[in-house]
């Protein structure tokens, strides 16, 4: 699965996600990434966000819209809602994996909880980092 | 530019995690994430919108062999490629997705001209097909989205109940 989130110089954020779906898969079975708030979701009032991982947890977890919640509704910076969400929440369904986030300052955070995980960002303050993590 | 920009990325390993790759896998891999960024931001320093911007990252992603999305998708049961896409701005709200769609080289274009050019949020399988045609969508081969490794991917576990996750390599049976 890949993903990308963005703050553009008006402050407005947006949200894409894509995947190939799981290797062996039948039945017609979709994940998160084509559901918006689950995998997928963006709101200039709160934050844009795309997760990857074994979507029926982030399905359960309604976890795009959980982050946003968190931060519309408990008024919790985007980092700190976004681990909630990864390393409290997540792994309370026994689910695994990560997302990454932006919200309308430009800030970034990019949790997971699983081996695997590609991960880029670039601003105009000068930060361009790319990172395989084990 | 009015107010700093930003833009982050994501994309799972196939499989593959740093320490069970080669330097030249790796650098690939390094490549095609920067290019992704470079485009994205590329277009964010222009000015340009943020949904501009992460339907471009996505497209060079979904372009690249290496990445479970697009070009780089893994095999279904049936041995066909099954993909998924969403995109949706923070402004007003909008959103588009699609689900079950083969042959369509970047889904998350897609799924932009079902948020902008539909009043439906998800479509799926054949009608997603039919209105894609419908946009002037292009159908790939299936050749297009053949890769070998992800071909013996598949073969691993071919013929039984297990499917598998791209950015692991467990064979859970349930969940993946």
């Amino acid at each position: 699965t890949v993903g990308a989130v963005a703050c553009d110089a008006n402050r407005n954020i947006a949200a894409a996600t894509s995947t190939g779906g799981m290797t062996n898969k039948n039945w017609g079975r979709i994940g998160d990434s084509p559901l918006i708030g689950i995998g997928n979701y963006a709101n200039n009032e709160t934050c844009a966000v795309s997760c990857t991982g074994s979507g029926e947890f982030f399905i359960r977890g309604v976890v795009a819209y959980d982050l946003s919640c968190l931060i519309e509704y408990k008024k919790l910076p985007l980092k700190e809602a976004a681990d909630e969400v990864i390393f409290k929440r997540l792994p309370k369904l026994k689910g695994d994996g990560g997302l990454i986030a932006v919200d309308r300052s430009g800030n970034i955070t990019m949790p997971f909880n699983t081996e695997g995980m590609y991960r880029g960002m670039r601003n105009s303050n000068g930060e361009n980092k790319i990172a395989i993590y084990e | 530019m009015n107010s700093p920009v930003s833009i982050a990325i994501h994309g799972g390993a196939g499989t593959l995690i740093k320490g069970k790759m080669t330097p030249e896998k790796e650098k690939s891999y390094r490549e095609t994430l920067q290019l992704a960024l470079d485009e994205g931001f590329s277009i964010l320093k222009k000015n340009g919108s943020a949904l501009d911007a992460v339907e471009k990252a996505v497209i060079v992603l979904e372009d690249s062999p290496l990445f479970n999305a697009g070009k780089g998708s893994v095999f279904t049961a049936d041995g066909t490629h099954e993909m998924d896409a969403a995109i949706m701005e923070g402004k007003d709200l909008k959103a588009g997705s699609v689900s079950l769609v083969t042959r369509i080289k970047n889904p998350v274009s897609l799924a932009r001209v079902i948020m902008e050019k539909s009043p439906h949020v998800l479509l799926a399988g054949q009608g997603a097909m039919d209105f894609a045609k419908l946009h002037g969508f292009q159908l790939e081969n299936e050749d297009y989205f053949y890769d070998e490794f992800r071909y013996q991917q598949w073969q691993k576990i071919k013929d039984s109940d297990h499917f598998q996750l791209d950015h692991s390599d467990r064979k859970d049976s349930k969940f993946g």
